[in-house]
């Protein structure tokens, strides 16, 4: 058990390392046992954005933080590949070259694992193989329809 | 294996049976505040046996049964049904396609049932024990909860890696 | 003291109301004294999007939340204006037309407050009088410049 | 009443001496994630009195001093400087222009300054009593919190008609 544990997290480490890099372009990220027995030690994460000095996480910003939790779940999935994802709005407190980068990642892992994507962002939409536009025509009652872009776009308009 | 379609009755905001059919690949859903995406996900959570109302944003168990609109009466049960993909045979059975399902009635009963047979919330469990689905994992983000992971204590952390373990 | 209070509460759940409405257009908004002394007892909300049942709070969507708060605040405001108000990314689980209805509520209410926008919309950069750009072009070291909604774009798409 | 002008230097990314000249209606800033967008935000509550680390995303108040970059020693104090246009007397001292300025050493003395005259917190605290701003008010939303007025339990809620009462 120990060694499992030791093994997964060393490969987890790298793999956070290596999506960190590429989502931020640079800079650094730990993931390191605290003190004590291998089988109940907490993981510490030390973040260092390109350029900047190593922060404690609360520092980071919004969009920061966003990034480097996706980094840190890619990374779990790199060491075990999941069958499905469901990212509900991820993409909320990102900019536009963030979005981006977002997007290049989930399109790598997407030969692997079968995304969901809950967004309102136009960008996010165009990566989608297939959109689904969620209305309530009728009030309080949930329907879809499949919808392709030009659509999604009028619907998100008039829908309201 | 993948999510290949998904049927929802009595769901939340999703009152008429709808059903889903769903692509490997990216799929997004888009639509207007409040119009029902985050219900989707919601429901997937409960078909895999979440035990919590809290982290399905209800007080109680029945408030995921769709508790009446403007226009029509509450429904007395709810149903969700995931049918799986399962041709690369990661779920450990052997078929195809795997069902699961499950509804609570207003009266407070509740059913699990895997290819339309009656089960208990444990064999569901330990059908997807393994695979990266289900119980804790970390592969559904909710809303709002996306830096949970990082914000939750380093014992709590620990929690993805012995899932990879 | 408990004629204030009782005063005070009724103005702003009457805004509250109204602002509601009008942030949704439609539907309906109680906040209620809950059982006990008016100076000790805690307050309830309780909301109706229009078409819909009266629900709990932690039942509507990421965005009705946020469209119920701005309600909220901006009640209390009319009640007691505030001089300057600074809202970060508030606008970040919105959908477009709800975008749209809260930058309107913004401009009613500019000219007795001053408001300080942070957000990564583009509707609502059309909005605002003045726009200043915020960047580290030397890494770690934040820096501002005064620009407008061309550059603002260009600006967004290149500074990373 | 107005925000006509902020200055900031050593304080959380901003280094360097940075003047802000804000006018009435409404201003909107953007920029990149990790830009120091709600740094400014800092600035403006930790000006007003804050004493919470925490609120201000860090562990001790130290952490609000610039703590150096890839290319740039730490400073060894922060400081920042709002300054109220008062020509309608919104405050209740007799000048057209107010200045409340904080300053935080590294050896963790801190100063409080109003039209550049030391004074405690609790003269800031009376100078913006009653007007809406500082304080526990409702007029600062931060990034994330916007619905924390709501979720806050039914007493936090009281505060904000006790602010208007
Ligand atoms: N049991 C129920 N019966 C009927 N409607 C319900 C029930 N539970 C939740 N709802 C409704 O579902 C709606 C919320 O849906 P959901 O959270 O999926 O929205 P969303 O599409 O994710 O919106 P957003 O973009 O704002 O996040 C609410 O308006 C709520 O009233
Ligand atoms: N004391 C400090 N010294 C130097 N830099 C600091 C200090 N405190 C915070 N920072 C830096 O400030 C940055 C965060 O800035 P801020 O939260 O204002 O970003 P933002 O522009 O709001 O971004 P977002 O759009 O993602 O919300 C972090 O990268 C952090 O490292
Ligand atoms: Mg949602
Ligand atoms: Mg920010």
């Amino acid at each position: 058990c120990r060694e499992r544990f030791s093994e997964a997290l060393e490969k987890v480490a790298a793999n956070f390392q290596e999506l960190f890099r590429k989502l931020f372009q640079g800079g650094d990220v730990k993931l390191r046992l605290l003190e004590g027995d291998v089988l109940e030690a907490g993981l510490e994460v030390v973040v260092r954005p390109p350029g900047k000095e190593p922060r404690i996480l609360s520092l980071l910003s919004g969009g920061e933080k966003a990034m480097t939790a996706i980094a840190l779940i890619m990374a779990a999935f790199k060491a075990s590949p999941s069958p499905f994802c469901l990212l509900d709005e991820v993409d909320g407190p990102l900019d536009e070259a963030n979005v981006e980068r977002l997007n290049m990642i989930v399109q790598e892992f997407a030969y692997s694992t079968q995304f969901v994507l809950i967004t309102h962002n136009k960008l996010t939409m165009t990566y989608a193989d297939t959109i689904y536009g969620v209305a309530m025509e009728e009030a309080g009652i949930s329907k879809y329809l499949k919808t392709d872009l030009v659509r999604a776009d009028e619907n998100l308009a008039v829908a309201d | 294996m993948h999510l290949k379609r998904l049927e929802i009755v009595g769901f939340k905001s999703f009152a008429d049976k709808t059903v889903l059919n769903l692509d490997t690949g990216v799929t997004a859903f888009v639509g207007p505040n409040g119009s029902g995406k985050s219900n989707i996900v919601d429901a997937i959570r409960w078909a895999l046996g979440e035990q919590s109302a809290k982290r399905l944003r209800g007080g109680a168990m029945q408030d995921v049964i769709f508790a009446g609109s403007a226009a029509r009466k509450a429904s007395n049960f709810a149903e969700v049904t995931l049918i799986m993909d399962n041709h690369d045979r990661t779920l450990p059975v052997d078929y195809n396609e795997v069902a699961v399902t499950r509804r609570l009635f207003s009266s407070g009963d509740s059913e699990y049932l895997i290819n339309r047979q009656t089960c208990r919330l444990k064999d569901v469990r330990e059908l997807f024990l393994g695979t990266g689905v289900g119980g804790g994992s970390y592969n559904i983000i909710e809303q709002g909860k996306v830096d949970a992971l990082l914000q939750a204590g380093p014992l709590e952390r620990r929690r993805v890696i012995e899932e990879v373990a």
